[in-house]
């Protein structure tokens, strides 16, 4: 059956976009198919997949006011295996338009439940939906965490990392209880490990005593060439495919792939 | 008079509260007395003060619920001349609890407007006040923003940073014209450059290119001490005085206050 993952962390700029696109598109070199959600009304993750997401472009936000349903608005890119529904700037306002509506967090979910017979008559089995989240736990997060199965938690190797992740593991219990008995904490990626300071290593610790086995092994290391490469609408594979951060987000993905959905 | 300036910025992670804790510590060292007021439920600026801030303790929740005033909560640190009110993780739910409140986003403003008078009685004229923002655009950073005069835009040298800059100023141009006529946009300041890389640059001339005359001229250097300092619960002043990263924030600090508050 198809993983769906959500990648939430409510801390910001701790490499959640980073890691959809990338994870994304190394799914899709190890002959996945992935789709990706992106949940945040910046669009980063479109920007980096070179997917259009300028106002009047259908997105994410048609689909949670009941307007579009996924396969109306699902884009391929040059990554091979990737999909995209795309996230454009008035799904900020969403969270206020929906305010009224009882169903407001199980929008998400039901229309990639819909899309998922839709995908496999088309393209044939869908193996993963990665879903990138905006930096708070707001109704887009939930939408993502009441869709998802799974959460990937990425941790910047920096000390307020771990501030924020008693924080989240409340929001995700809470969602679990009240939504969503499914939902599990599976993954815990490090992003931005530098491996030249103490400060990284040591948050590397923390993070594993307190996440345990779901911490991938695979950490991702701080390098210039992640954040280049959206600047060229290319995810590292296709902006630099030697890379550190490239061979870090395969081994990721691989680990992830080979792991495989919970019990 | 007192100058209120909000560090806003939608984008996570790029350099709010390490800014707004650097400046505030850098203003006291100038002779200045400033109070840091943390509206982010992650209360890193708190920890990064040393303040405490678990649950229980008062702080901007039970400011913005009417039930304590600044002059209850607001505590002194190791900083000389810098004063904080903390944000606790309670802070969180104030966005769903005020939803009925006609007058849910001009709660801090009142607050701190209350509060001048008693800090002058007290401790003579205060000269600053620096608000920290979660990384939305939801009612925390709304009251921030509704209470400011100035705002002043942290924007990370990386390529995401651009895209969120236009969302940012249409939210502020909203809240001039609806809450607060007097709030400008009055700097900018470009963190983690770093020299060695080509982004930077580009990037730092695309935002002097949007906003011009506001950008301060000294920029903050990607530093590892400065994210090492928060773990030490110190300001880089109080980590690392001789570093790179104290003497931009003393720089920016300088060129903040002979700039002057707006016309
Ligand atoms: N491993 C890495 N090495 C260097 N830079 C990185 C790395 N991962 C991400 N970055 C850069 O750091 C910044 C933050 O990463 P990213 O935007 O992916 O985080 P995020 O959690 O999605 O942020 P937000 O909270 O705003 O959604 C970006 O400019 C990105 O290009
Ligand atoms: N100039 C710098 N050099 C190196 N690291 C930095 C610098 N400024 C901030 N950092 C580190 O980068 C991370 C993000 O910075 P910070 O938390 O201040 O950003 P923020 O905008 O407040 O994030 P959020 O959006 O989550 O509130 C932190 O771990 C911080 O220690
Ligand atoms: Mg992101
Ligand atoms: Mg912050």
């Amino acid at each position: 059956t198809t993983r769906i993952l959500t990648l939430a962390n409510q801390k910001g700029g701790v490499g959640k976009t980073t890691s959809t696109v990338n994870l994304a598109a190394a799914l899709g070199l190890l002959g996945q198919q992935v789709l990706v959600v992106d949940a945040d009304p910046q669009g980063n993750a479109s920007t980096a997949l070179g997917v259009a997401h300028h106002a009047g472009v259908d997105g994410v936000y048609d689909i949670v006011m009941g307007e579009q349903t996924v396969a109306d608005v699902v884009v391929t890119v040059a990554s091979p295996g990737v999909f995209v529904v795309p996230a454009t700037i008035d799904l900020a306002g969403a969270e206020v338009e929906l305010v009224a509506h009882e169903d407001r967090d199980q929008r998400l979910r039901r229309a990639l439940t819909e899309y998922l017979p839709h995908h496999a008559r088309s393209h044939g089995d869908l193996d993963y939906i990665l879903i990138d989240c905006p930096p708070s736990l707001g109704l887009l997060t939930l939408n993502a965490l009441v869709a998802a199965r799974e959460v990937l938690i990425p941790v910047q190797c920096e000390y307020y990392a771990l501030e924020g992740l008693s924080q989240l593991m409340a929001t995700i219990e809470r969602v679990r209880q009240a939504r969503n008995p499914t939902l599990q904490v599976t993954t815990a990626l490090l992003t931005m490990f530098d491996a030249r300071t103490r400060l990284s290593s040591d948050v590397a610790d923390e993070v594993r005593r307190h996440l345990g086995a779901a911490v991938l092994s695979a950490v991702i290391p701080r390098s210039v060439r992640l954040s280049e490469a959206p600047s060229h609408e290319q995810t590292i594979f296709g902006y630099d495919p030697g890379s550190t951060g490239a061979q870090a987000y395969l081994d990721a993905a691989r680990e992830l792939a080979v792991r495989g959905a919970p019990g």
